[in-house]
């Protein structure tokens, strides 16, 4: 699941603003 | 032991229903004082004849860039939620992919005018007929008609922002390896909102009047995905290299 969704598996790590 | 009742103190209760608040309106794309001084302006009939006379692949791609602007608020406020990311990665996304455009449609009667049954959209206010080039009348009444049914409940910014943890916390997801830890985390927002509206003098039904808006919430969004696949079969190529990869990702 993570591999089909790399942008919102990206936005989740990314630090929250 | 299997149980996922949880235990919690009114003095919980309280302080997750403020950082859920203070999350959500962290999060919103419309900030509390910006939505009072919006001047509510409806488009002008020659606006509206301007956007109807747009081609369907256009006001489908101006429609999935607003869509996916107002997700990314809705993940952060996830990422805001108490327990959310201690939750495997799977499950994550599981419950962003299934909810996140549920929680847009909710915070959609944020920046709704039941008199004038019109939404803040592009800049200015506007009707169903506003969308006519998206080719999908009934799916666009049934959106305007959830969001009049949700703000004639009149809720309250903190009874929203729960309300929206309790959407995204839904423990009946497919695909949730960790289901037992989500539905603890989704009863605790759940007596949380319980405790918000009766703290806030609710009346009773509200609970119930919430809970059938979670099947509503459903139903909406397997239409969109319909009317999206339904798009995508004549338009392959437009959804391909025009739609905002975010988007395909969630309901491609």
């Amino acid at each position: 699941l993570k591999e089909k969704h790399k942008i919102l598996h990206q936005l989740l790590q990314n630090s929250t603003s | 032991d299997g149980d996922a009742s949880p235990t919690v103190s009114m003095a919980e209760l309280d302080h997750l229903s403020q950082i859920i608040s203070k999350s959500h309106l962290e999060t919103c794309q419309y900030l509390k004082e910006e939505l009072q001084q919006m001047s509510w302006q409806s488009f002008l009939q020659d606006e509206v004849e301007s956007y109807q006379s747009k081609p369907r692949e256009v006001m489908w791609q101006l429609c999935a860039l607003k869509i996916t602007e107002a997700i990314q608020y809705v993940v952060e406020f996830a990422k805001r939620i108490d327990g959310f990311m201690d939750l495997c990665q799977n499950d994550q996304i599981v419950l962003l992919k299934a909810g996140s455009l549920e929680v847009v449609f909710v915070r959609m009667c944020r920046v709704f005018d039941s008199q004038n049954n019109a939404v803040y959209f592009d800049g200015k206010f506007a009707g169903p007929d506003v969308f006519k080039a998206l080719g999908c009348d009934d799916l666009i009444t049934s959106v305007f008609d959830f969001a009049k049914s949700l703000s004639s409940l009149h809720l309250s910014e903190d009874e929203l922002a729960l309300f929206s943890a309790f959407i995204l916390l839904s423990a009946d997801r497919s695909w949730l390896q960790e289901k037992l830890q989500v539905e603890k985390l989704q009863q605790k927002t759940q007596l949380a909102l319980q405790h918000v509206l009766q703290k806030n003098q609710r009346e009773d039904g509200v609970m119930n009047k919430l809970r059938c808006k979670v099947s509503a919430l459903r139903s909406l969004c397997s239409r969109h995905t319909e009317k999206l696949s339904a798009f995508r079969a004549i338009y392959p190529d437009i959804v391909r290299s025009h739609f905002p990869p975010l988007y395909k990702e969630l309901f491609g």
